[in-house]
């Protein structure tokens, strides 16, 4: 990713089987790498990235540095993925996803190299169970959500994982 | 549609009740739809009872108890329907040294089982502990991320410096 | 009733000012009230920027540094108008281990200025060392509590068990 | 105090100068034992002790005990106290305030051994700024209050300090 909020430097992350553990200070960027997960993957809320417009995401600047135009994050999936259905309608074995945000234009998205709607990519990852808002992606303080919820909204976690 | 959600619920109820066991060595929990006739405008209700207590309501249970419960739900949802990814952003944080490891133990059987890949954000020692790789996030440049391969002892030497 | 409350305004934002440069090491906020005229009906906003970051709306911050900076609001407005008492339930959870001390350092200091006893709900074996004294509860009987004077290394011992 | 939530068996903390640390497990009553504080000053709201009604806070049993049918708590406080208005209207140097709740009555309070209603114990409390309800008392979970609130609710935190 490029430019996705306090990312002014690229960085990628090499996300392998097993446990891999982010650390760090407050306030260095963990929770604004989930979030850049979240985003590529669909995330279409700006409040659900502690935001108060899309633009929010994208690099504003720092102490020595200019605020960038451009925010990118993209994601390269490689199969075999678990779970009842492939990622890919075409069954490939690697998928590349990538979303790019410039300042005074809206968010595009590609899937493949080729562009698509955030609907298309909220399907192809909802589809795999690890969506911006499935499940399987619990952001900062969210944990509580399931024991506080209302009985209808944790109904859909269910329907979700059917 | 009725017939799949209805099995799902058997599905993540059976792990529900099995996982809450297992986090909280002993106790009993289980979850309940209120209108089996027509589950997608029921509401799902989950009661919880951790080891000799007797619980009038769910809101009772501590911040580290409702924590608890809410990761036995979601690792239930999650093996009744695997992902290929799971991202948990310090849901450790509410949690005694004791339940960190038995929620460690938890998702690394998890990813061996599924193939699941982990990504734990965390700002505790023993669980940086058992993660198999460590990403430190840093701010040297004051405003500006980084991402960096890291170590135990510069994981936990990481969160002194601010 | 309005010149005290635009006094005590006054009051309140010098050591939120003077309070958050030194929890955060820097960087600089304010309060500001949106109605001068109608004090009574207006809107306390507040203005925070972690040192070398510039901010775009509060909403964006960090976990650990939303906490803190409501810790400076917190002890600004305590400094304002002291209280015999003041109890913190687990306010360090999200706190790396640097603000954790810059944290107890405040509190020890306000502490000995003002009178005031602290109350202080920790897991944090850093909080713990700095207390004057420590009170275990326990469960030895299950569910039923107790509470027990104990010495810090016995504290630390504590959190491991269940 | 005793009967209060999970304290079975009647405790007592002495609160001297300075920080004191309350430490253990999840689950075993650090929280129950900030909550007893707040009921005994006065604390209105169930749903703020984390219970549906306020009969939830008498001691409901355990694995080995039957349920009690009364919870009480008293609070002795000694002078001099810090800030601008003594706590006891006679500026006496130690005052008790009590409260008790029997099931299926209401709860009684009594300063310095008089009966008292809710309001006047509230009023009590507030006039120190430790009450219930006053920024002096963080329950867990509620330090990002400050920071979420909305700018009204914010300004009343600064009213109560005026
Ligand atoms: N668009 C942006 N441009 C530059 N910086 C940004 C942008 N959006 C957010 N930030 C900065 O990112 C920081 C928050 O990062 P993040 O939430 O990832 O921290 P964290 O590592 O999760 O910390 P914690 O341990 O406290 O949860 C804030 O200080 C904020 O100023
Ligand atoms: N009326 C009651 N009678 C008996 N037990 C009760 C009652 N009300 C609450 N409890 C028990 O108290 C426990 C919660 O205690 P508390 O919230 O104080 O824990 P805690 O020490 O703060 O834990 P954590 O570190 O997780 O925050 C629950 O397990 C609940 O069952
Ligand atoms: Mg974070
Ligand atoms: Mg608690």
């Amino acid at each position: 990713m490029s430019g996705f909020k306090s990312f002014g430097d690229p960085a990628e992350l090499l996300i392998e089987q097993g446990l891999t553990g982010i650390v760090g200070p407050n306030g260095c960027g963990k929770s604004n790498l989930v979030e850049a997960l979240r985003w590529v993957m669909g995330e279409s809320s700006a409040r659900g990235l502690r935001g108060d417009e899309m633009e929010d995401v994208i690099f504003n600047g720092a102490a020595g540095r200019a605020p960038f135009d451009l925010a990118e994050v993209s994601l390269r999936l490689r199969g075999p993925v678990p779970g009842p259905t492939s990622l890919a309608p075409t069954a490939a074995d690697e998928i590349d996803v990538a979303r790019r945000l410039g300042r005074g234009a809206g968010s595009t998205f590609l899937v493949a190299g080729q562009e698509a709607r955030a609907r298309d990519v909220q399907l192809l990852f909802a589809d795999a169970g690890s969506g911006a808002r499935s499940a399987a992606i619990v952001g900062q303080g969210q944990i509580g959500f399931i024991v506080e919820a209302k009985p209808q909204e944790r109904r859909r976690l269910l329907e979700d994982a059917a | 549609g009725r017939e799949r959600l209805l099995a799902a619920f058997d599905d993540v109820d059976g792990h529900f009740r099995r996982l809450f066991v297992r986090l909280f060595g002993g106790g009993r929990a289980h979850l309940r739809l209120t209108d089996l006739d027509d589950p997608f405008a029921a509401g799902l209700e989950l009661d919880a009872s951790p080891p000799g207590k007797r619980l009038a309501s769910l809101s009772l249970l501590s911040g580290g108890e409702k924590a608890l419960t809410a990761l036995a739900l979601l690792m239930a949802l999650f093996l009744a329907r695997p992902s290929p990814l799971c991202v948990l952003d310090e849901v450790d944080a509410p949690l005694d040294d004791a339940n960190v490891e038995r929620f460690v133990d938890l998702i690394d059987e998890i990813a061996t089982a599924t193939g699941t890949r982990f990504l734990v954000v965390t700002h505790h020692p023993l669980t940086m502990s058992r993660m198999h790789r460590l990403f430190g996030v840093t701010m040297v440049e004051r405003g500006v991320s980084r991402l960096v391969s890291v170590a135990l002892d510069e994981a936990i030497e990481l969160r002194a410096t601010a």
